[in-house]
């Protein structure tokens, strides 16, 4: 076990496994099994039972401290959606859209990856399917002379919101970074504390790399909310547990399928449940 | 990094005198833990260090002057082995046309190293034919169509109307007709637990009994990647594996739980977004990254 040698070693082994096997990490999981190796220690706990019970008390908290920022009073609320490649951000941004819709509100969408084979195509018929309105210029445009045009449009529009895709990109690359930086700041010119919020996907089959992901990316364009998808497969999810501990990020989405109604708020109960399910 | 901390504890364990198998234990662990950081599936991480203690209490560690060294070189050697091995050239057997199948999770990278893949096979003299066989995801067809443009590869002219068995059996039918002699099938994402998606695809399999299926996964994946690759080959019994994004900083430990459950080669890595981004998979490298 992670280092520590104590009196139920097996049962902590068992622990241990159901951590690292959900993707919860070796860090975060070394920081949990310490807990209640100590509580073990200072004899505060004594039954297997009972050890399980306090693990789930502790992550319980640990997802439960980031706290979301109340939702900004402003019109356009603008968001800014952002993540590696393929993790489902456009897809997500559809869902957002719809729900937003089908709430009364005047949603536009902003076609700013201009890279990718069909992106703009994607996002176009998205929009068609939910209803919401598209700004988007040909591939190989300048994503920000993009989201320039589109906030100068939304706010002559009368829109509610407007969500901003962009194109995936590894957190590494620092020239992609900078184009995201440069996205934020045109936003900001445009219309004074746009983007409101940032939404960074993150994909919940991905492993310890979502923390180097999350951690990079708040550098970059500073999060605001987390957005995890495709928990309707097997994977658990568990890397929220390391960046909600390490970045204090709060989750706000959980993304359940492919369809446009796939989407609902993120629980810290019924995912701590799934989680040891 | 691990050797420096297998160099350090071994170091201060030979400080003291003869080494034992007790001792090894702390090396042991800082292994552990690398793989784990890394990703490596936990199921296969305990194996994985079994097979090295074996070799670590050996006389090739315990007798060394260098014991820290030998144990590195133990590690790299177990990574290496177990990730590379032969058969890492596409099926070209038989006669044309050749089918190559892609499959794998939603968003893992499939539509990209077709497109990777058709420039690939025409810089060796092939002739390709993209087939779209995704007709779910918005947009997805017109995504392939516009890399085989961007290749000067020809696409099999799929529409949503159309069922995937459908487009595959016609692409194969068609593909003298393109002047092509081998068939690059993208297929639409999906979960290895919706029965009805995989048996979509064991049906295209039936079909066209393709040449090769491989299944294309996430550098990033953590330890799901044991699950999602037991099944995908439970169900099709696939020839190989490409893993993209391995141009980021995921550790990768995915490649070495993926090898471990498949028995089956990683034929090639995407190492970007761009057309050429494809190489060859090298084990040794892999080995060095997941050992951090
Ligand atoms: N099962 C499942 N699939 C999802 C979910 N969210 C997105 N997807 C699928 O994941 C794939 C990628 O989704 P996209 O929305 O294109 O991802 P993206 O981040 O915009 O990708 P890039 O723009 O290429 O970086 C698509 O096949 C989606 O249908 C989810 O919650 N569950
Ligand atoms: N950085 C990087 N991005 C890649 C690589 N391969 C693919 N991508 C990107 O990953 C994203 C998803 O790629 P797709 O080819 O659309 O993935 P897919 O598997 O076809 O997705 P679905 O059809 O929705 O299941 C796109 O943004 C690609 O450009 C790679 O090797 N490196
Ligand atoms: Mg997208
Ligand atoms: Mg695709």
């Amino acid at each position: 076990v992670m280092g520590v040698k104590e009196i139920g070693d097996d049962v902590l082994e068992d622990l241990e496994e159901i951590l690292i096997t959900s993707d919860l990490g070796v860090q975060t999981t070394k920081t949990l099994i310490k807990i209640i190796s100590d509580k073990v220690a200072r004899r505060e706990l004594n039954s297997p039972d009972r050890l399980k019970e306090v693990l789930r008390e502790e992550i319980l908290k640990i997802l439960s401290s980031p706290q979301q920022a109340p939702q900004k009073q402003v019109r356009p609320l603008v968001i800014l959606v952002v993540g590696v490649n393929g993790v489902g951000k456009t897809t997500t941004i559809a869902k957002l859209a719809r729900r937003f819709i089908s709430q009364g509100q005047k949603v536009m969408l902003v076609a700013a990856d201009t890279f990718r084979a069909a992106a703009v195509e994607q996002l176009q018929i998205w929009s068609e399917r939910v209803g919401a309105d598209i700004v988007k210029q040909q591939t190989g445009a300048d994503p920000s002379a993009v989201v320039f045009d589109a906030l100068h449009a939304a706010q002559a529009r009368n829109t509610d919101i407007v969500i901003i895709d962009t194109a995936g990109r590894l957190h590494t690359k620092v020239n992609l970074m900078e184009e995201l930086k440069k996205i934020k700041r045109i936003s900001g010119r445009e219309m004074t504390g746009a983007p409101h919020e940032v939404l960074l996907v993150l994909d919940s089959t991905t492993g310890q790399n979502a923390v180097s992901q999350a951690k990079l990316f708040n550098e970059a364009v500073g999060v605001t909310q987390l957005a995890m998808t495709k928990l309707d497969g097997t994977a658990k999810g568990g890397i929220l547990v390391a960046i909600a501990h390490d970045l204090n990020l709060p989750i706000r989405y959980i993304g359940l399928g492919e369809q446009m109604d796939d989407l609902t708020d993120f629980e810290v109960e019924p995912f701590v449940e799934a989680l040891f399910g | 990094n691990l050797s420096e901390k297998l160099n350090d504890i071994f170091r201060k364990l030979k400080a003291h005198g003869k080494l034992t198998e007790e001792n090894v234990k702390g090396g042991l662990r800082e292994i552990r833990l690398a793989l784990l950081e890394a990703d490596v599936n936990y199921k296969v991480v305990k194996n994985l260090i079994e097979n090295i203690r074996v070799r670590a209490v050996g006389q090739e560690v315990m007798g060394s002057l260098t014991p820290g060294q030998q144990v590195v070189k133990i590690v790299y050697e177990e990574l290496t082995s177990l990730m590379g091995g032969t058969g890492q050239e596409l099926d070209f057997s038989g006669r044309p046309p050749w089918i190559l199948l892609l499959v794998g999770l939603q968003g893992s990278g499939k539509t990209t190293s077709a497109g990777k893949l058709a420039q690939h096979l025409k810089t060796k003299g092939r002739r390709p034919l993209l087939v779209p066989a995704d007709v779910q995801r918005p947009a997805a067809i017109e995504q392939l169509i516009k890399l085989g443009d961007q290749v000067s590869v020809p696409v099999f002219p799929s529409t949503t109307d159309m069922n995937p068995v459908e487009i595959a059996s016609k692409a194969r039918a068609n593909a003298g007709e393109y002047g092509c002699d081998t068939l690059i099938l993208d297929t639409a994402g999906r979960l290895q637990i919706d029965e009805d998606l995989m048996e979509e695809l064991k049906a295209i399999k039936s079909k066209l009994d393709p040449n090769e299926i491989l299944l294309v996964a996430d550098a990033m994946t953590g330890q799901e990647a044991v699950n999602v690759a037991k099944t995908f080959n439970k169900w099709l019994d696939l020839t190989g594996v490409i893993l993209t994004k391995m141009e980021g900083d995921a550790r990768g430990g995915a490649a070495l739980s993926i090898k471990a459950v498949l028995d089956r080669p990683i034929k090639f890595v995407g190492v970007g977004e761009k057309l050429n981004a494809l190489e060859p998979f090298h084990p040794d490298r892999v080995a060095s990254r997941i050992m951090g």
